[in-house]
């Protein structure tokens, strides 16, 4: 699948 | 951040503590569907594993920190504290049908095939569906204390700020996550019902009741 993102988010 | 994400924040903050203070104003739990804080603690658990891993912002910490603290304060209330006060029988919600599949979901599609990735991807599919226990205990008493459709409004406000955050993200930055803004569209969509009701109802200062 996709890259993991980056989880600056809540 | 931007404005979108950070009202969403404090909607997220708000319903926190307007549901807080409404348990402990009243002492009483009643109309709280225990099940749902249940979710809540395992989505927030299982998302900010990440607390131990990699450190964003002092914000970011503060809020993960204050999320996690707050809903095991809450599950506390419900289940010990203020325990005589809470309706098990109307909070019969089976949370096996949604913690499995989505559970299977998270295993199936997600960004990466990694524990951590694997996890963070099903508090995020959980928490699109953690309000179903409560919704549910609400249909079936067929009412809703105004304090609890308040604190339902800025949780449901929460995840819709997001999706706005989201597209400005999209275009601002060229930030895309496709489970966050599915799930989050699907948690946006579940409230849609509720929000009818606020507005028609609860703004012009009567509650919600269902006909029987």
């Amino acid at each position: 699948g996709d890259d993991a993102v980056p989880k600056d988010e809540l | 951040m931007n404005i979108f994400r950070l009202c969403g924040d404090m909607s997220h903050l708000a319903a926190i503590i307007i549901l807080l203070l409404k348990m402990w104003k009243t002492r009483s739990v009643a109309g709280i569907s225990g099940k749902s804080q249940i979710l809540f603690a395992t989505v927030f658990t299982a998302r900010y594993l990440d607390l131990f891993t990699s450190f964003i912002s002092i914000y970011n910490t503060c809020m993960k920190v204050f999320f996690i603290g707050t809903v095991y304060f809450t599950i506390y209330l419900i289940y010990m504290k203020f325990k005589a006060t809470y309706d098990s029988n109307h909070d019969s919600f089976r949370v096996e049908f949604l913690i499995v599949p989505v559970g299977g979901l998270a295993f199936l599609v997600n960004h990466e095939f990694a524990p951590l990735e694997i996890i963070w991807t099903f508090s995020i599919y959980l928490e699109s569906v953690a309000i179903l226990p409560q919704l549910f205990m609400i249909s079936k008493t067929g009412e809703a204390e105004t304090i609890t459709s308040h604190y339902l409004f800025a949780l449901g406000s929460y995840r819709a700020l997001y999706l706005c955050n989201w597209i400005y993200r999209y275009y601002a930055e060229g930030f895309f996550d496709l489970i966050a803004v599915v799930a989050g569209v699907v948690q946006t969509i579940l409230y849609c019902d509720f929000f009818y009701l606020y507005i028609t109802k609860v703004m012009k200062g009567k509650k919600i009741s269902l006909p029987a």
